[in-house]
């Protein structure tokens, strides 16, 4: 152990364990992380080379095959809680991303929250099992967060009651989904639907795009992988073009909306449930702006206790960089946030299952709420976290540049997120949206409830007392 | 509202209040700006566009708002004196710290006054003095062990340079002493030189 950090962790004037027990919820939840940790590290198989001397091409292999090692051995562990497989992937694949990464965020709840009885009893067990491995298909190469500006299309033929997908045009390939490239056979679209003559707006179909037996691309479906990016090497983002592609009616989730045989369709309680899977996501990236940021402050702060450099007073030996002002200005609050952005995460966690256990009860009261919330908080805690993690890497000096500090993979890795589920700007002023709508509530003289009630507070303020 | 509202810059529920009254304040002038823009008969989508700049940050300072305020709520549930001293420090931290970079929302909306922004900024910095002790132990308590932090720096046991060297060993470029670029191209080039 380098003296400089013993000294530190003597020098503390609180129970780490207890704190470690206060992020992970309770001592229990601890114990187990360990457990699952250990299972990993000690595992041989998960052993490999650093990855960062591989091709992008030998990545993806690396990532394949962790992810497939990993599904066998949360099977053979019997592990099946969503957070300890979540607490088995994150040791697995580290800072990396997952090659099946979709199937499990996106494709599998979009199953779950938007199947019908009859649909849930086919696909989920398909997707369980992994014979149809899947992804969602929402951003095509012109489109991006405007949802209605999608052009993909679904349009229902009654005679043999199939819909007709087809990408019209090129900017409606659709451009970016995770695991689309390479590993995917089956895709949720996100799909302009018409029946009937009308256009309906934007529903999600399951669509075949590769033979289950052969891995083959079936016909009419053009897929491939996108090419590298600035990070996630181990993920095949790929393009999908889609042409006169015949699904069964049965293939629209029809959990909300429906269309019948006969073509007609019947609205969902709320427009806003399409979305359901990306106010998931959003609410979890709160959660991961945390991690992303705690990690990048615990490689800043231990290296700046290590790191001596020039003098503060003249004639006394180096002292730690962390001594310095500045050093401490830059790292503590983000150090500070990233704690504040764990409890958030705690919090947005656990609203997101309260109120989607309203919404299955037919309760869409807190739905809009929910919906503002993880928006605004997706954007502003990435943001953040964003520009934090680049400060930690430059705290390091010239090391933090080094692909060895872990800070380049950890910036590559969680820059996406700034844009995809929806790109920040337009999350916000999406949040912006819903307080405007409250606002005006609120001077109507309506009495609101949740985190904007405050709206109603200022209508009555304004005019602060004296001391 | 001429006057600043009263604020103790040392306590946590008074700056709770304080990024309340900023979000409200942005938001009511956002507002105001999309109404000033429909007075001016434009669309009420223009209007929008025209007002978006104040909406984003109408958008941003409710989010701060709900950061503070959740963190503050977060610290009622813990009962460990160390833990809950240590954690109270990080949160007036993250407070004070969002006070002084946005020091202009609090003053033009009458919300702190000049001295007070001077305070925020002093006692910044008496924090970052009080935290410094702790900071080892406060990014221990995430307990990131170092396979998952992947990190030569961030080690837990500090041995960064030994390792910083072994790790360069292993580069692909190491693996001959003379790389074959060498024969294909510089020692080509050398002779025609």
């Amino acid at each position: 152990m380098n003296p400089d950090i013993r000294k530190e962790r003597e020098n503390a004037t609180f129970n780490v364990e207890i704190l470690t027990s206060i992020l992970d919820g309770s001592p229990e939840k601890t114990r187990r992380r360990r457990e699952i940790e250990t299972l990993v590290i000690n595992d041989p198989d998960f052993q490999h080379e650093d990855l960062n001397f591989l091709s992008r091409s030998e990545r993806y292999d690396a990532a394949v095959k962790k992810s497939a090692q990993m599904i066998l051995k949360l099977r053979e562990y019997g592990i099946s809680d969503p957070e300890e497989i979540y607490c088995y992937k994150s040791v697995a694949r580290s800072h990396y991303q997952e090659a099946l990464g979709l199937h499990f965020v996106m494709f599998l709840p979009t199953l779950y929250s938007q199947c019908d009885p009859q649909q849930f009893q086919k696909w989920v067990p398909l997707a369980e099992s992994f014979e149809v491995l899947g992804t969602y298909a929402q951003t095509e190469m012109g489109h991006g967060t405007h949802l209605r500006g999608l052009e993909t299309t679904a349009t229902y033929d009654p005679a043999t009651q199939e819909f007709v997908m087809n990408s019209p045009t090129v900017t409606s390939i659709k451009w970016w989904p995770g695991g689309l490239g390479k590993t995917s056979n089956h895709a949720i679209v996100l799909a302009q639907l018409h029946t009937q003559g009308k256009s309906h707006g934007l529903h999600a179909f399951i669509v075949a795009i590769r033979s289950m037996g052969t891995h083959m691309p079936l016909p009419g479906v053009v897929v491939g992988d996108i090419g590298p990016k600035f990070g996630f090497d181990e993920v095949d983002n790929g393009y999908l073009k889609l042409e006169n592609v015949r699904i069964p009616r049965e293939n629209m989730l029809m959990k909300f909306a429906k269309v019948e045989p006969d073509g007609t369709y019947v609205k969902p309680p709320s427009s806003k449930l399409t979305y359901g899977t990306m106010v998931f996501i959003r609410s979890m990236i709160v959660g991961e702006s945390s991690r992303a940021l705690s990690k990048a402050c615990t490689i800043a702060v231990r290296y700046s206790v290590v790191r001596h450099q020039s003098e503060i007073r003249a004639g006394e030996p180096e002292p730690q960089i962390l001594d310095y002002q500045t050093q401490q200005h830059k790292l503590f609050p983000l150090l500070a946030t990233a704690y504040a952005f764990h409890f958030v995460g705690q919090y947005m966690n656990q609203t997101y299952h309260r109120i989607t256990g309203d919404i299955s009860h037919g309760d869409f009261s807190e739905l809009p709420e929910l919906h503002a919330l993880s928006a605004g908080l997706k954007a502003f805690t990435t943001w953040t976290a964003n520009a934090g993690i680049e400060v930690c890497r430059m705290s390091c000096g010239g090391h933090g540049y080094s692909r060895s500090s872990g800070l380049p993979d950890i910036y590559v890795t969680f820059t996406p997120t700034c844009t995809y589920e929806g790109e920040n700007t337009v999350m916000m002023l999406q949040t912006a949206r819903f307080l405007m709508k409250s606002y005006r509530q609120a001077r109507g003289g309506q009495q609101l409830s949740g985190i904007v009630s405050y709206l109603n507070e200022s209508e009555r303020r304004l005019q602060p007392q004296p001391v | 509202s001429a006057r600043p509202t009263v604020v103790n810059i040392n306590d946590l529920a008074s700056l709770v209040e304080v990024y309340k009254l900023r979000a409200a304040k942005l938001v009511e002038l956002a507002a105001k700006s999309i109404q000033q823009e429909l007075q001016q008969r434009r669309s009420q989508e223009d209007a929008w566009n025209r007002s978006s700049i104040d909406l984003v940050r109408a958008a941003d300072a409710h989010c701060h708002y709900v950061v503070v305020k959740l963190f503050a709520a977060k610290l009622g549930e813990i009962g460990d004196t160390g833990v809950h001293s240590v954690l109270s420090g990080l949160a007036l931290l993250y407070a004070l710290h969002g006070v002084t970079l946005h020091s202009g929302d609090f003053l033009q909306a009458d919300l702190l006054s000049v001295p007070q922004v001077n305070q925020a900024n002093q006692r910044v910095k008496e924090l970052l003095a009080q935290l410094r002790p702790n900071a080892v132990a406060l990014v221990d308590a995430y307990d990131y062990r170092d396979q998952m932090l992947n990190s030569v720096l961030g080690r837990y046991d500090g041995q960064v340079y030994e390792n910083m060297f072994e790790w360069a060993r292993k580069s692909p470029l190491n693996r001959t002493e003379v790389h074959d670029s060498y024969h294909k191209y510089l020692k080509p080039l050398q002779s025609k030189l």
